[in-house]
């Protein structure tokens, strides 16, 4: 039997929101932990990492690890009709071929139930070593989501540089090029608005701009979001939710000819 | 022009 119970609608929403549009199907593995997923875009490019951890739910129950295989549209769907302040039970059977979804609003005066039923997913699993990165940035997700969003405008690749001095985003398309740098703050009174750099070794790498276009949509997750690079390994983009876990991007870089 | 590395050149499947 699996049971997951989180007190509000919302943080579910948004964390399928931000891995809906690039993972099409994928395999929840619920264990006494947690709730985890790991899936590649159909290109194969970037890889979602979601951890949910079991502390991280008002009430959680695993009594013997299973897989899941979801729809993430369809999951998204039917989340999407809950009341952000709705409470959400997740259920599925040892050996069952759903997974059942209940609402309950805040009042206990509607109960919705749906289910979902289950899909073998293929899906391969990467093993994903503890990387040691150059570069850590960490910047407002607002501001990385803007950036991306702007620099789309113009060109396929953004080339991302870090020195001690700061970041910049730079890409260059066929109608003009463009490139902004990001500071590290010197003073601010709100932590979450800093921009934070930390390098080991200056670094430049390019990146897909639609792929980091659809990482930086996770803004919702986090106020801050951090960028980790490093040399000869892909792009880590990591939006912590307090006790719950973390949604992590990895994307391969593109290297010239 | 810049070519695209696939993820899995860096991640060996478990």
């Amino acid at each position: 039997m699996f049971e997951a119970r989180v007190a509000q609608a919302e943080i579910l929403k948004k964390i399928l929101d931000s891995v809906r549009e690039l993972v099409e199907q994928g395999n929840l593995d619920c264990s006494g932990t947690g709730i985890s997923l790991q899936a590649m875009d159909s290109s194969h490019v970037s890889l979602v990492a979601l951890l949910l951890k079991s502390e991280g739910f008002e009430r959680y129950r695993c009594d013997r690890s299973i897989n899941l295989g979801i729809n993430m549209q369809s999951l998204g769907k039917i989340v999407k009709t809950a009341g952000n302040h709705d409470a959400i039970t997740l259920s599925s059977e040892d050996k069952g071929d759903v997974l059942g979804l209940m609402f309950e609003s805040t009042e206990q005066d509607k109960v919705s139930n749906y289910e979902i039923k289950l899909m073998d997913v293929d899906a391969e699993q990467l093993a994903i070593p503890v990387a040691e990165y150059s570069v850590c940035v960490r910047m407002p997700s607002a501001e990385f989501a803007r950036i991306t969003r702007d620099l789309s405008t113009i060109g396929d690749s953004v080339l991302i540089s870090c020195t001690k001095d700061g970041v910049q985003f730079s890409t260059t398309g066929d109608t003009g090029s463009g490139s902004i740098v990001l500071r590290q703050s010197s003073s601010v009174d709100d932590e979450k608005k800093a921009v934070v750099i930390e390098v080991q070794e200056p670094i430049s790498l390019s990146f897909a701009t639609k792929f980091l276009v659809q990482f930086s949509k996770s803004a919702a997750l986090n106020e801050s979001v951090t960028l980790n690079l490093g040399d000869g390994v892909p792009l880590m983009v990591e939006y912590p939710m307090k006790e719950m876990g973390y949604v992590r991007f990895y994307l391969a870089p593109k290297l010239s000819n | 022009p810049a070519n695209q590395i696939a993820l899995i050149t860096f991640y060996q499947g478990q």
